[in-house]
């Protein structure tokens, strides 16, 4: 573990806390993407399988339960609970262009031909664009709430301190993992565009309004 | 055969 890891999680740990809160104290998933949130509740579901067969920390253990649960309660907030406030009309992004070709990727390049290497890899090339939907709908609606875009920082900074550990650990412990540090360059570089929006604009205390 | 790398990262 480095600093670097240890705060990734933790952002990441923070965007979906700071989501759940924002659409359970609001009551509302105005401006939320259900499909990107859908998305990631696959992506941590074929990713943590391996909860069953190993045990690495307490941390990495406890972690995993909580992005799971954290990820099928929005959903179940989303589509269930708040469903009348889900602008499904703006989250309109053909999520099957995205689960196909990640899934043929999936088999064609991966680091071992087993089952659980496959669903891996295939969680990490779908997290790398599970984002898009709700990207997409903020382009679709031309603005974002400002605590939406706090969420959408904190989500793109995790991989981002992800890419700086992954060059931490190639120096100090030799070690990388390509397809990993591969998916996680391309699903930075999805969120560089809002980057410069939040820094120019939320971060003046403007509104994150594209130009419709 | 390549050993499926420990995954310790989440």
């Amino acid at each position: 573990m480095n600093i670097f890891r240890l705060f990734g999680d933790l952002s990441h740990l923070a965007a979906i806390i700071i989501l759940l809160l924002k659409i359970w104290k609001s009551r509302s998933c105005a401006g939320i993407s259900g499909k990107s949130q859908i998305l990631f509740a696959i992506v941590f579901t074929t990713r943590y399988l391996d909860l069953l067969t190993s045990f690495i920390s307490l941390y990495n253990t406890s972690m995993k339960m909580i992005y799971i649960g954290c990820s099928y309660a929005t959903v179940y907030l989303i589509y269930a609970k708040f469903r009348a406030t889900y602008d499904g009309n703006h989250d309109s992004f053909r999520v099957e262009f995205l689960i196909v070709p990640v899934g043929g990727l999936a088999v064609l390049i991966n680091h071992d031909f087993s089952l659980l290497e496959i669903l891996w890899t295939f969680s990490i090339y779908l997290e790398s664009v599970a984002i898009l939907p709700q990207l997409f709908m903020i382009s679709k609606t031309g603005e974002a709430e400002t605590i939406t875009t706090h969420y959408l920082f904190c989500q793109g900074l995790y991989r981002a301190l992800y890419l700086i550990n992954w060059i931490w650990r190639f120096y100090f412990e030799g070690f990388f993992d390509m397809i990993a540090i591969v998916a996680g360059v391309v699903q930075t570089i999805l969120y560089c565009d809002f980057f410069y929006l939040y820094v120019t604009k939320v971060l003046k205390g403007k509104k994150l309004s594209l130009p419709a | 055969k390549k050993e499926a790398a420990m995954k310790d990262e989440l």
